[in-house]
């Protein structure tokens, strides 16, 4: 057999996602893609390959991770991310990032460098600055779409499990399809 | 939420996903993205990343299902990752990308759609968000 690699960039997309929306993100799933198959054709292993691939989807804005993170409802980063070999069974976790530009970086780090498997909060940030991994102010993680789509999850006063629009009443169409329109950003 | 799971020709597997979580979450919130078995899980078997509602998946520890049906049941990768996503968690919640050691793919979402890519050594690729 060959290699083969799959790959996300969230879930919970609505049909009504107008095409300004879905082919900014289809071409970063193909260009993201590329970069797996010539990873993998010149034999990088797999693990170094999940993680230059989501590296790669983190540092591009169109997805829910690093750069397109979604805010808290303080309007802050919290990024989290894992990694794990299924050869030895090693994995390593990050959570409650806010400064850290690759957090996928960061979790095979805490695999590699650590005897513990997560590490979240403050002592994950620590670690970072320990390792010399990059990060930036927090402010860089922050889109103008992302406050946005907490405005609106704050009116509806619901938690999106993605970037639709709130479900208003006053339109049957959007009430039956919880995902009406905007774009997704699934948790 | 991204991932992604890759087999060499080899059939080693690796599985990895980040977040930045649900839009308004609470601080402090923990999804099952950077939950080992609920969100990203790699063994002998399969790797597998999952995306959704990190609540559901967690509780549904989803990741670590597709390779317990696979290691217990005998089920292929696609009906272990079908069965996970259709039988057993909520619909509109869950997707995920799973790839076994022998070089199989598998995708299945059951919200209205999954932003999604895939290749082989053979020359396949699919680029995808709903489906057909």
């Amino acid at each position: 057999m060959g290699w083969a690699i799959a790959l996300h960039g969230g879930a919970g997309v609505p049909y009504s996602l107008p095409p300004e929306r879905r082919q900014p993100r289809e071409e970063a799933l193909r260009h993201c893609l590329q970069i797996g198959i010539k990873a993998l054709n010149s034999k990088m292993t797999p693990l170094d390959v999940v993680e230059l691939v989501v590296r790669e989807l983190e540092n591009i804005p169109h997805f829910n991770a690093g750069r397109g993170s979604v805010l808290t409802n303080k309007g802050t980063i919290e990024m989290e991310a894992s990694i794990m070999d299924g050869n030895t069974m090693k994995c390593g976790a990050v959570s409650g990032l806010t400064t850290v530009v690759n957090a996928v970086s960061l979790a095979r780090l805490v695999m590699e460098n650590t005897p513990h498997i997560y590490l979240a909060f403050d002592g994950a940030e620590e670690f970072a600055r320990q390792q010399g991994v990059e990060t930036v102010d927090s402010s860089h993680f922050i889109t103008e779409e992302n406050i946005e789509r907490l405005n609106q999850a704050k009116e509806a006063n619901r938690v999106q499990i993605d970037y639709t629009q709130p479900i208003y009443n006053d339109t049957k169409s959007e009430t039956e399809t919880p995902f009406a329109n905007g774009d997704s950003q699934t948790g | 939420t991204v991932g992604c799971v890759a087999v060499d020709s080899n059939g080693n597997l690796a599985s990895a996903t980040s977040t930045g979580g649900l839009v308004n979450k609470m601080v402090g919130r923990i999804g099952d993205t950077s939950v080992i078995g609920a969100g990203t899980y790699a063994n002998e078997l399969c790797a597998v990343s999952a995306t959704g509602v990190g609540e559901v998946i967690i509780r549904g520890t989803v990741a670590r299902d597709v390779a317990a049906l696979m290691e217990f049941k005998g089920l292929s990768l696609k009906e272990a990752a079908n069965i996970v996503i259709h039988e057993r968690t909520p619909k509109g919640t869950v997707g995920l990308v799973a790839v076994s050691a022998a070089g199989d793919i598998a995708m299945p979402y059951n919200t209205p759609g999954m932003f999604r890519a895939s290749a082989t050594e053979d020359g396949y690729s699919e680029v995808a968000i709903w489906s057909e």
